[in-house]
């Protein structure tokens, strides 16, 4: 049974497809296999690996509206160890359709019960709002990566974000919780970033990784290569911290 | 009849906010009313005006499924010659519920057909995605007001923009077109935001704004304190860019 996490926040340009992306990419240097799942229709996880989505022969909206089988749609990215889960444009439509079909919040749960391959992890890319393809990210999940930018608006959505995830908890998923919250996007320069990273490791002294995420121009510039940090610049700062945030965070799954 | 704008983009943190805000902000000293309107279930521009959402007797929520009166919800930001209708938290469930409602994708628009004040301009902050609220919008609005991001995943995101802008043309809102690209969070010390300048000037130049809005701290400040940028530090760089910019958007239009 892999350990499954979703790398969620409704507050947009946080850094969620960023940090996805780079945590997948660095488990196998950890001895680790993974499978990514890319749930936002803008599909940025599944481009950030270079894969041209209009030529995609499936993608993980047949999965969850046509129940396709996982498997065949499943494909490498070119990191040896990460698969991945593509997204495509025509997700977008798909909450609309969501609505209509049965056990509408739980079609991604059950493809990947389907999974053949025995992967140690699945990171979810959700899209930035608390719809329906987030809740079925939600339901899947064991745990909750939760990016924040340094940034004021930044602590506004987290209440709503705890909200809905108690309530998932209660109706939906039991088992949901969160695996850690990771401060992103930090400029030493701005007081604010300060401020804000003060904020929120006391409010979630537990839950807040010691690695910070700092502002890096190189993690913007891997995406535009169709490739990860630990591929683009492994000496980067930004690949550096990513690697230590992955080795936190499968520390953390091992002690719990 | 107001001119209304819908600054929209499904790409999370490009600025839509930030630039709602202190455009709609900019407008009194422009000779010019305004109303902002905050669809954003996140209510970033609500607060964004130092307004809690908490203790609203009402939100744009009631004005698009209850049919409340417009009228009545309106209230003044702390801005003089600029109104507000403000966003809630319950707005997170309004997609769901629009489903079910007639004439679903024209709540925004017959709400703001009742408006008694005669606004010049009426600024819609959208949220991070492409589903009804943002139909909603795009449907009430003349213009789209595009921030893009200077950032390799926002040139992504246009296409799949301008695919629903144009159905929405055909079917909604014969009405709507671009009323300009703004390029935002530009950050000249980076090859990549030169790189995607350049590119979205040649791919829309007649749509691109002249005036480009630089990374500012100021302006990721201005919000902690409740207040647009024309208040917080009328003299940085950030406050003169939005200001170059809120001209130019009515200069256009009087072009128009
Ligand atoms: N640590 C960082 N340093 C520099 N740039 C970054 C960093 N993290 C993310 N970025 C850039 O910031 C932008 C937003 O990041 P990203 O797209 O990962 O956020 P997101 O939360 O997935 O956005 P969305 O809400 O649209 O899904 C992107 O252009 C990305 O390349
Ligand atoms: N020009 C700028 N300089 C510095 N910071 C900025 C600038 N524009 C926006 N910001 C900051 O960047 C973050 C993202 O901006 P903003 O919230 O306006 O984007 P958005 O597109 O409205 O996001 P969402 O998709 O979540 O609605 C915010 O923290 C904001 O304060
Ligand atoms: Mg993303
Ligand atoms: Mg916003």
């Amino acid at each position: 049974m892999p350990c499954i996490y979703a790398v969620v926040n409704q507050k947009g340009g946080v850094g969620k497809t960023t940090t996805a992306i780079n945590v997948a990419a660095n488990l196998p240097d950890l001895g680790k296999s993974g499978l990514i799942v890319d749930m936002d229709p803008q599909g940025n996880t599944t481009s950030g690996f270079g894969i041209d989505k209009s030529r995609l022969a499936g993608s993980v909206y047949n999965v969850i509206i046509e129940a396709a089988d996982v498997n065949a749609i499943i494909r490498p990215t070119g990191v040896p160890g990460l698969d991945i889960l593509p997204s495509h444009r025509s997700l977008a439509g798909a909450e609309i359709e969501l609505i209509g079909l049965p056990r509408r919040e739980r079609r991604l749960v059950y493809a990947l019960d389907m999974l053949r391959h025995d992967y140690d992890y699945v990171i979810i890319d959700c899209p930035p709002s608390l719809g329906l393809l987030t809740v079925n990210c939600l339901v899947a999940a064991e745990y909750m990566l939760i990016p924040i930018q340094c940034e004021y608006y930044a602590l506004e959505g987290l209440g709503a974000l705890t909200h809905t995830s108690q309530l998932i908890q209660r109706e939906l998923n039991p088992r949901l919780k969160i695996g850690g919250i990771v401060l992103t996007l930090f400029d030493p320069r701005t007081t604010l970033a300060w401020q804000v990273a003060e904020q929120v490791r006391s409010q979630y002294p537990e839950e807040t990784f010691r690695t910070i995420i700092p502002r890096n121009v190189r993690l913007s510039e891997a995406p535009s290569h169709g490739m990860p940090i630990t591929q683009y610049d492994p000496a980067s700062r930004g690949a550096v911290a990513y690697h230590e945030l992955t080795k936190e965070l499968i520390s953390r799954g091992a002690a719990a």
